[in-house]
């Protein structure tokens, strides 16, 4: 297990790499779960959120979950798994991930410390598509609107808030008669 | 970031 700045080179390109991450993506904390430290089967956590990928006879398991999505993390114990809640009305999208899964060799002793540092980064992250499409219904200069719609759809086009991003944005060129962008 | 190292560094034990 390693820390940010203390995570060897090779490991973190290793896991950049096995998770598709940008190139320039910073590995905050790194779990290698393989044998022989190649770090091809890991969790790990970015700024972005926790990643986990693990091999099998050449078969591959990829799970993730950004910090933005996830709501709380619970431990059952039957099961021995933590349960990553990211959606209260809709179970069939939070997901179970065993204790060694997470952390190899993670004792009992110390689940309520994972839970704790998890559900205090997930309650004090934000979602921050969200406060943008508070800033755009906010705001009422139409360029205001038209920068903070491009900064959603560039930045969180995974977001909620893309739709009334768009939305906005062929609106206001609409009145700008600006007909190029909004072609 | 600082908010995920600041959580982590809590827990020196496990996460270290």
């Amino acid at each position: 297990v390693y820390i940010s700045k203390n995570i060897p080179s090779k490991k973190e390109h290793a896991a950049i790499k096995v998770h598709e991450l940008p190139i320039k993506s910073e590995i905050l904390w790194l779990c290698d779960r393989t044998f022989w430290g190649s770090a091809e089967d890991n969790t790990i956590i970015t700024d972005v959120g926790i990643f986990y990928h693990e091999s099998t006879f050449g078969d591959s398991f990829y799970w993730s979950i950004t910090w933005e999505k996830l709501k709380r993390v619970e431990f059952i114990e039957g099961r021995d798994s933590f349960y990553f809640i990211y959606s209260e009305e809709d179970e069939d999208q939070n997901a179970l991930l065993s204790r060694d899964s997470f952390l190899l060799n993670l004792s009992l002793e110390f689940v309520p410390h994972v839970l704790s540092a998890l559900n205090s980064i997930a309650s004090q992250i934000v979602d921050k598509a969200e406060i943008l499409l508070d800033q755009l219904f906010d705001s009422t200069d139409i360029d205001e609107q038209i920068n903070i719609s491009h900064e959603i759809i560039n930045n969180y086009p995974d977001s909620d808030s893309v739709y009334m991003a768009h939305l906005t944005l062929c609106y206001n060129y609409r009145i700008k008669e600006d007909w190029n962008n909004l072609l | 970031k600082d908010i995920i190292i600041k959580e982590l560094r809590k827990y020196p034990q496990v996460f270290d």
